[in-house]
């Protein structure tokens, strides 16, 4: 039951607004097509992060441009949930309360949608059920261990203050 | 659907069988740069099919094997295997358990499994198809490529998902 | 006095050896240049990990990358020294352990060149000698603050608790 | 050469006048998603002489005037003065304390200033040249461009050092 291209592009543009206010707290953004004739498959989109004016992609911070792909990423699983999905520090420029927001909207979808999230940000560790440590040893093997919240948190910190 | 388990053995950095079994909701995978995080990442996109290993940092299948280090010595073979708990049906396949299983040998041989079955690569990628694989495994930096590639390839994520 | 490039290159690739060694904490990399005929002015890296084989840049993890990529700057640095530097978060994709490392190289180029780092990483403002904080308000003007190293890292934890 | 103080006035976000001072060692700058960090790094580029608006991210001139918002009006100029210590005889000028201005305005208009005397864009260009741009100024993420360049442009990289 595939839907067509356009209504399907509606229901994502209609919930990439709503997961765009929610990520960031506020603002707007509005996802469009192209005109067909002159630029075929053409997709834009223009953000206003809240209290900000509106902006093309290209003029947005470097968080500001991650959580809006994640925004649009969230909105297409919304609309067509896969069962599964895994996601490669995808967090990595946002700031400590975008981690909070971005934590927040998967643990939402994680009720429909299993989620793995390879992070090094503590917000989005303490949003996880299961844990899995990864390390590699001297002899270029990796390895894995099961870990605690309270353990995952204190071997991010342990690694830091045994450095300092 | 769900993720049931992922067992790599030889593939890239993983030269010891490693197991990584997965709940509902979020895991979280954790550790230092270089620890083998992303290779988790490319073990799952190579057992679902993927045939580019432009996408796995790499150019052929040897890139994949385990290549020794200065302690350990290459080894000859690579396995994935991903079990994958079908109980409401999602996969068109008459079990409640699917196992898909991956080899790679360094002679250029390679093996693909479904519940022990020997099938052909396209197999595994036919039926893992409907996964919808463009917005389901999200690599490492690729966060901007989805908002920076050209509109028409951005539309190809739409299409993926209609 | 300009050097040939052939006399620079062969002094950053010396340096960069050097660099990577004590941003990795031990392994090997090398700098060298293509074969002039078939590929003008090319150059290429190859990287060892400590523990690890020889690899292409292509293989290396996001933050070997990324430390990588420090290493070269930090060589041609210490080759032919500006006055000051810019760096804006270069450090986003380093762990905590990279992230020590990493200040404390700056902090040994920092007594000849001065920098100016753009960071969310804690690690790294615990190396700065001055710290500035940006915010902007809801009339979208960015403000700034000077900050003491103490009240920088609360105003990064608090950000992080208050929104947990 | 020593960075003295960086001041901005309607240079993209900095709507109202902002002073950022600069000691010896290493000067941290941090801040919220968006607050205006990168902007700062542009305005020192800008003051330096900039003349590719696709460094700044943006176009144009009139991309980088203060544009408004839902409560404050758009600005008709921004200026970026730089001011530098050059007791050390780095820069050939014969002053201990060197300025470096640049205003731009919604008419079109632009000016440039090495203490306080108006001179030509190029001017300031070839008074900064010998600070070697391509390896001071890191905008963010190009740390994997410096290594991700073709090698071609790598060499760039060299050249500038040489
Ligand atoms: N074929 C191979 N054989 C052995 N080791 C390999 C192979 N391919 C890659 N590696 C090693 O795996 C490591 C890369 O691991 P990976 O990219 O998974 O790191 P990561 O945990 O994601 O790190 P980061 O946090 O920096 O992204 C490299 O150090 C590389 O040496
Ligand atoms: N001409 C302009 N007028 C007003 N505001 C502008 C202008 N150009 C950019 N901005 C605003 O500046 C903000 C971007 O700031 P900047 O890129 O410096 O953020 P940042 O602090 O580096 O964030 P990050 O940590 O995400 O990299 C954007 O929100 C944008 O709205
Ligand atoms: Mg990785
Ligand atoms: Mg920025």
């Amino acid at each position: 039951m595939a839907n067509s291209f356009s209504e399907t592009f509606t229901e994502v543009a209609a919930e990439f607004e709503q997961t765009f206010k929610r990520l960031f707290g506020g603002g707007t953004a509005k996802l469009s097509q192209r005109d067909e004739e002159d630029e075929p498959g053409g997709v834009d989109i223009v953000a206003q992060p809240p209290g900000k004016r509106l902006q093309g992609l290209n003029q947005l911070s470097g968080g500001e441009r991650a959580l809006t792909a994640v925004a649009l990423l969230v909105a297409i699983q919304r609309v067509n949930p896969s069962p599964f999905c895994l996601l490669d520090e995808v967090d990595a420029a946002l700031d400590e309360s975008n981690v909070v927001r971005f934590k927040d909207e998967l643990r939402d979808l994680a009720t429909t949608t299993q989620f793995v999230v390879i992070t090094h940000n503590r917000g989005t560790i303490e949003g996880a059920d299961t844990l899995y440590g990864v390390t590699m040893g001297d002899d270029g093997v990796s390895r894995t261990i099961s870990l605690r919240l309270d353990e995952a948190i204190q071997a991010v910190e342990e690694q830091q203050t045994a450095s300092v | 659907l769900l993720l049931k388990r992922l067992d790599i053995h030889g593939f890239k950095s993983f030269a010891t069988p490693t197991t990584f079994a997965f709940d509902r909701g979020i895991t979280a995978i954790v550790g230092p740069n270089g620890s083998g995080k992303s290779n988790v990442s490319e073990a799952l996109r190579w057992v679902l099919g993927e045939s580019q290993y432009s996408n796995l940092r790499g150019r052929k299948t040897e890139d994949i094997l385990f290549a020794g280090s200065d302690r350990r010595a290459p080894l000859g073979m690579a396995e994935v295997v991903l079990t994958l708990d079908n109980s409401d049906g999602d996969l068109p396949l008459e079990f409640s358990e699917i196992t898909v299983a991956r080899r790679a040998y360094r002679s250029g041989e390679s093996q693909y499994l479904i519940n022990g079955s020997r099938v052909r690569l396209k197999d595994i990628q036919q039926l893992t198809a409907p996964l919808g694989q463009s917005h389901t495994i999200i690599g490492q930096g690729l966060v901007d490529a989805v908002l920076s590639q050209r509109p028409e390839d951005r539309r190809g994520l739409f299409e993926h998902a209609a």
